[in-house]
């Protein structure tokens, strides 16, 4: 059984996509069999791995599709490699938002996510989702799927502000569909040289002691280039302070698994 | 009249609140009434100037609710002042994510927005739309009802690769909904010291010369910390770089007004 881990907040440029992707080379590199899932219809992780979204004949929309039935023994061959030994792709395109505005209509659409992940499952030990800057139909099925959610805070007003909001709305899904699920919080794109970053960072380790985790992403220019070069920043700049930083949190991360 | 323009780019923390806000001050400070409208469930334009969401018994979200026909009197009463003379705000509260999904199963409700805009057209010269960062229903009715739309680029990766994906999906709105929306791109964040960061700015004027603005919007971290102040970067740091970019792309969109 694969352990399941959504990366979601509703802030956009919180470092989502940097953190599924940064974070998955991690695990690999470890000797981790790992899949990282794009269920962002602008399809950004799809782009930092490296491949054409518009030339994709499957993704992730195909799965997820209920009139996909019929794709059934494609499933394989929608699963790409990466640059990376052990990590491996299941990309997104642009038809996914039309997909989940007609899942979203559908009765108990939630878990939809959940069963077809169960078909990958057995094969790799990780699967992580990287999700839209949004509370809609993906994300919520991703919260639903998944055992753990890390939420990339950036280290700014806006994003500290939301916490308790996106806090409540991850304990509706705990009361609603999915007990299990550990919420995390990661301080992400932290800059020491400026009062605000500072000050934002002592607020959530006083407010949110339970879920900030200890690893700490600073700013790091090299966690800027790694989008244009079909690698992740292990690959890109391997001992770059950012890629230190998230082996950090990939430790502490294995060391929080349920029944690991 | 009021001149309506819509700051929208799907990808996140790119600057579109802090430019709405930013531009806003800027034009109620050259002597314009502005109106600032939140179209964003997730309410940070109401958050910046300094409103408890929470507390907000009026938002955008009754002036769209389909149902909402009974507020019709009320309507006057949704704009508040803010801390900026000539500079008023329509808010938003979450309400509006249910209201966006109820609106957008309607025939023709790309004009909803338009239409209700019209009752608050004659009190501003400006009216600027703060949207989230998607495609979805809610920026759709601000790029039909507005007559610019000014998409903030940050100087980086991936939000420069989705410029003509999004280029594509403002000339499809201009086709079938609203001819005269003129588009410009503005670039955001840029950061000179970083090669990405001029990379990208160059890119940007090659690619898209007839979008590109002159104005540039360095970083700037009072333009980080202007959100935690209930005041505009005008007021919170009135002579900063930051401050004299959006004096600078105020002064260039008056000089853009069609039928000045
Ligand atoms: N620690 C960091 N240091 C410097 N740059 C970073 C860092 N983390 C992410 N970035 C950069 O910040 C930008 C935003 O990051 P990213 O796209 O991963 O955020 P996101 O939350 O996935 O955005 P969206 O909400 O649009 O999906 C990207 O250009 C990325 O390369
Ligand atoms: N020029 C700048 N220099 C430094 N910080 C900036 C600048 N512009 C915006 N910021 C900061 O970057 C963060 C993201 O900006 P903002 O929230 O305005 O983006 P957005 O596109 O509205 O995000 P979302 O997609 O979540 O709505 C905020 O903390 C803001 O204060
Ligand atoms: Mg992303
Ligand atoms: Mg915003």
């Amino acid at each position: 059984m694969a352990h399941i881990i959504a990366i979601s907040n509703s802030k956009g440029g919180v470092g989502k996509t940097t953190t599924c992707f940064s974070l998955g080379a991690c695990l690999a590199e470890a000797g981790r069999r790992t899949l990282v899932v794009d269920l962002d219809p602008e399809a950004d992780l799809t782009v930092a791995a490296g491949l054409d979204v518009e030339a994709l004949t499957w993704s992730v929309a195909d799965v997820l599709d209920v009139d996909g039935e019929k794709a059934g023994g494609q499933r394989r061959s929608v699963v790409y490699a990466t640059a990376v030994d052990r990590l491996y792709l299941l990309p997104s395109n642009p038809r996914l938002a039309e997909v989940e505005r007609r899942l979203s209509e559908r009765p108990n659409y939630e878990r939809r996510l959940a069963r077809e992940l169960a078909s990958f499952n057995s094969m790799y030990e990780f699967v992580l989702l990287d999700t839209p800057p949004a509370l809609g139909g993906l994300t919520l099925m991703a919260l639903v799927a998944a055992s753990y959610v890390v939420t990339p805070v950036q280290c700014e007003y806006y994003s500290a502000r939301r916490l308790t909001r996106i806090l409540n709305v991850f304990r509706a899904v705990q009361g609603r569909f999915n007990p299990k699920l550990a919420i995390y919080f990661l301080p992400t794109l932290y800059d020491q040289r400026t009062r605000i970053s500072r000050g934002v960072l002592t607020q959530l380790q006083q407010s949110f002691p339970d879920q900030v985790l200890e690893t700490v992403i600073g700013v790091d220019t090299r966690l800027r280039e790694y989008a244009a070069t079909a690698e992740p920043i292990t690959l890109y700049a391997p001992s770059s302070r950012g890629t230190e930083q998230y082996r950090q949190l990939a430790r502490e991360m294995l060391g929080k698994l349920q029944g690991a």
